[in-house]
């Protein structure tokens, strides 16, 4: 048996820490669990650096990935999100699975041209996703 | 329903005037509560207009916008600057409690050139500002007459001005001479290397017709300017009536509606939202911080 265990170990080498680490996570969050990306573009892409001066580049982020069962408390979710959940699961799957949605907002300062040639420098809320959530 | 399709044929507010040139398919999309039609939202058409496949096209063969002026494009960028960061982040300060100005350049000005060197030299200008951008939401914090310099003419380096401000009131449509509502007169010392700008503060004179959503300001000014110091030669080779450019009205504004930013409103908003949005969590370092916050 020890003559066994050898060939086995042989057959099998014992897996460094950061393999272990990364075997585990799989455990521990899903793959692609809901969260905040970064997303930058500059109003010249949309043909609009003529009247939008500025800021030259706006990074309004978005939220993307899946909402785990049990969410709880850990993305400030009501507890109405794992009803939503079992719903789904257990009661009619036409009713959606939780959505990984936006639950906080950063205001972005515009300059811009107005028709009649004024100029115009406005603060405008909610332009800048800055957390997730799942609901 | 038909009930709001009536709202948006209301011509209540300036602002709705543009609507018109939305697409019609756009329309029913439009219908937002009055404070944001009445916002005067700059950036609603256009990102309802990118929404419509051809509004690319049609946003694009929009009539050109008026050029702003040079000096005003620039004072508005240093503006921007000093409030926002990099990134378009509105800075926190105190002093900061406006979160629109809105930059006017006179729609005709006509000069009166005029110099008498026993009385100092005068530069005076009949002005109008058309306001028809200022929506009903938008109340005046300050405002703000904005003089520059041409700066290629040489000037004496310190000057003390008397600005007298009167206001044409513009009665019944027949008047022929505009009847003066009220004038103002104030004194002014400045060093010009210092400064490319001179702001003459006019809120108080200006504030009962913006008040009333006046939208046209017919203003005449008449700046006599001494210079400062005696030894230097009073008469100049460029009078300052020639340097003085005429000025822009700024208005530093207190937007009301929803879509703007309120500082205020976004430290109550913190303070009252329960739920606790997910820290983006690292494998290693996250999870201990939230079993703590959970806690």
């Amino acid at each position: 048996s020890r003559r066994r265990r050898e060939d086995k170990l042989k057959a099998s080498p014992a897996t460094s820490p950061s393999n272990l680490s990364q075997y585990f996570k799989q455990f521990l969050f899903p793959q692609n669990e809901c969260e905040l990306h970064n997303f930058r573009l500059s109003f010249s892409q949309l043909k609009w650096d003529k009247w939008i001066i500025a800021p030259n580049r706006y990074s309004p982020q978005y939220c993307k990935g899946d909402c785990p069962r049990v969410v709880g408390h850990r993305y400030g979710s009501p507890v109405h999100t794992m009803v939503q959940n079992i719903i789904y699961e257990k009661l009619d799957p036409s009713v959606p699975k939780p959505s990984c949605v936006p639950a906080e907002y950063s205001p972005l300062s515009v300059l811009t041209i107005e028709p009649d040639g004024s100029i115009v420098y406005k603060e405008y809320e909610d332009m800048i996703a800055t957390r997730c959530t799942c609901r | 329903p038909p009930a709001r399709a009536q709202l948006i044929s209301d011509k209540s507010s300036g602002f709705l005037a543009a609507q018109e040139e939305l697409p019609s398919e756009l329309k029913p999309l439009l219908w937002l509560p009055q404070g944001v039609l009445r916002g005067g939202y700059a950036l609603l058409p256009p990102l309802l207009k990118v929404l419509s496949e051809q509004g690319q096209q049609q946003w694009h063969s929009q009539g050109p916008r008026l050029q702003p002026d040079s000096r005003a494009l620039r004072y508005m960028k240093r503006l921007y600057k000093m409030s926002a960061t990099k990134e378009g982040i509105p800075k926190a300060s105190k002093s900061h409690l406006y979160n629109t100005v809105r930059l006017f350049t006179p729609c005709w000005e006509c000069k009166h050139p005029h110099r008498d060197l026993s009385k100092g030299d005068l530069h005076s200008v009949d002005l109008l500002f058309n306001l028809d951008r200022v929506t009903a939401l938008e109340h005046l914090l300050k405002s703000v007459l904005l003089y520059s310099f041409d700066t290629s003419i040489p000037i004496s380096s310190s000057i003390t001005c008397m600005c007298h401000l009167s206001v044409q009131e513009h009665g019944s449509p027949g008047q022929v001479c505009p009847s003066i509502s009220h004038s103002i007169a104030f004194s002014l010392h400045f060093e010009v290397r210092r400064r490319k700008w001179v702001e003459l503060d006019v809120t108080s004179f200006l504030q009962p017709l913006i008040a009333t959503h006046r939208r046209n300001i017919h203003m005449a000014v008449n700046v006599t300017c001494l210079v400062a110091d005696p030894q230097e030669d009073t008469r100049l080779e460029h009078p300052i009536s020639v340097a003085l450019v005429p000025p822009s009205l700024l208005l530093y504004l207190n937007d009301t509606s929803e879509q703007a930013y309120h500082r205020w409103n976004s430290l109550r908003h913190r303070r009252k939202s329960p739920a606790w949005p997910r820290q983006r969590s690292s494998p290693t370092g996250g999870k201990g911080q939230e079993t703590s916050q959970r806690a």
